[in-house]
């Protein structure tokens, strides 16, 4: 029944069912501070790994994916019942913190840790 | 502008709280890039090490237990004249708003407890507070003393929280907390004179400086605590005059 629904259904579901390299996963990017402008008081570290989440949400959201019942729902209400209700989001899921070592006024020194700075994981939600 | 992001534009809007937090420590654009060298950035590149990996994530064993420590060099130093065989220097501490704002977990002040100045041999250590007279009694070498992990063997560190606290809160009578400004600390330098020898006055004004000692302020600081740091230092400034209180919530 699935398939059928599918081969109805313009364009997107096929999309989302695609190739591999075009499912929501994690991606590693890394920028230097200096880059951003901030080198001139972060000691350390020198590059900045955010990372991203990037890629087309599965039409069957995988249990490894961590979505919650709502973007199940949702998917479903997608498919069957309404269009321009958006399907799920491939989305940041879980974070990791930063610890900064920045050089203040005064010859103060820092040590810092920021929350959730690092994508650690993503999710379709 | 691409390559040179002006962020500063962001941080002064109140919407970028995250963005403001990133930017408070950063030097002017007047200001040239602070000087990297000396034994308060080896200090702190140590706690970095051992705090994190060279990444930037935080190690799972670390043990500072602060969200944040703060290395705090003296603003102002003051040699007294000397009184027998003892040498006498005052260091004021000047705290921000940004360090004072937030959950004080610890606070140290790490010294040199042996000091060498040309053939001389100084002991040393460390006396909150307004004393008009130096102690007769030296105190019992390491006494009240640890010395972490990454401390080297010519620092000594000292745990000054309880006294911190006291000049935090204690607005009444004699305090260590300097009444002219609320939020400079002075701690006061004892040297005794080892080798029994008098008349150095001049090397010793000379020689030493700021590096006597500085202060770590280990602070428990999160997103939440910035938010409601702002909101409750706004409410103090309106109500208080702008004289609020240091710390605003103590740990248990």
């Amino acid at each position: 029944r699935e398939s059928s629904v599918t081969s109805q259904l313009p364009g997107s579901s096929r999309e989302r069912n695609g190739r591999g390299n075009d499912l929501c996963s994690l991606h590693r990017f890394q920028v230097s501070f200096r880059q951003l402008g901030w080198d001139r008081w972060i000691i350390a570290p020198r590059h900045y790994t955010p990372n991203y989440c990037k890629g087309v949400c599965p039409r069957v959201l995988l249990y490894g994916l961590n979505s919650p019942n709502h973007a199940i729902i949702r998917s479903l209400v997608n498919e069957f019942v309404d269009q321009s209700v958006p399907w799920p989001s491939c989305v940041p899921y879980k974070f990791v913190p930063l610890s900064v070592l920045l050089i203040g006024p005064n010859g103060n020194i820092l040590y810092k840790e920021y929350e959730d700075m690092i994508v650690h994981s993503c999710t379709c939600r | 502008k691409v390559g040179q992001p002006d962020v500063a534009i962001l941080a002064e809007d109140p919407s970028w709280p995250l963005v403001r937090e990133l930017l408070e420590e950063a030097p002017g654009k007047q200001q040239r890039k602070p000087q990297l060298q000396g034994p308060q950035l080896q200090y702190m590149l140590k706690l970095y090490q051992s705090s994190a990996d060279s990444l930037g994530n935080p190690r799972e064993n670390r043990t500072i237990g602060a969200t944040m420590v703060a290395l705090v060099r003296p603003s102002a130093n003051a040699a007294e004249p000397l009184r027998g065989p003892w040498h006498l220097r005052t260091l004021d501490f000047r705290f921000t708003g940004n360090q004072a704002a937030h959950r004080l977990v610890r606070a140290t002040v790490i010294y040199l407890q042996q000091v060498y100045v040309g053939h001389f041999h100084f002991s040393c250590h460390v006396e909150p507070g307004f004393r008009k007279s130096p102690t007769n009694h030296f105190p019992p070498s390491g006494g009240g003393c640890s010395r972490p992990s990454v401390l080297s063997e010519s620092w000594t560190e000292r745990d000054i929280t309880e006294e911190v606290w006291q000049g935090f809160w204690n607005h009444m009578g004699q305090s260590f907390w300097n009444h002219t400004g609320p939020r400079v600390l002075r701690l006061h330098f004892l040297c005794h004179q080892e080798n029994g020898s008098r008349g150095i006055e001049q090397p010793w004004t000379e020689t030493l400086s700021l590096d006597l000692g500085f202060l770590l302020l280990y602070i428990n600081k999160t997103y939440k605590s910035v938010q409601n740091a702002q909101s409750s230092s706004r409410i103090l400034d309106e109500s208080e005059e702008g004289e609020c209180p240091l710390l605003l919530e103590r740990t248990p």
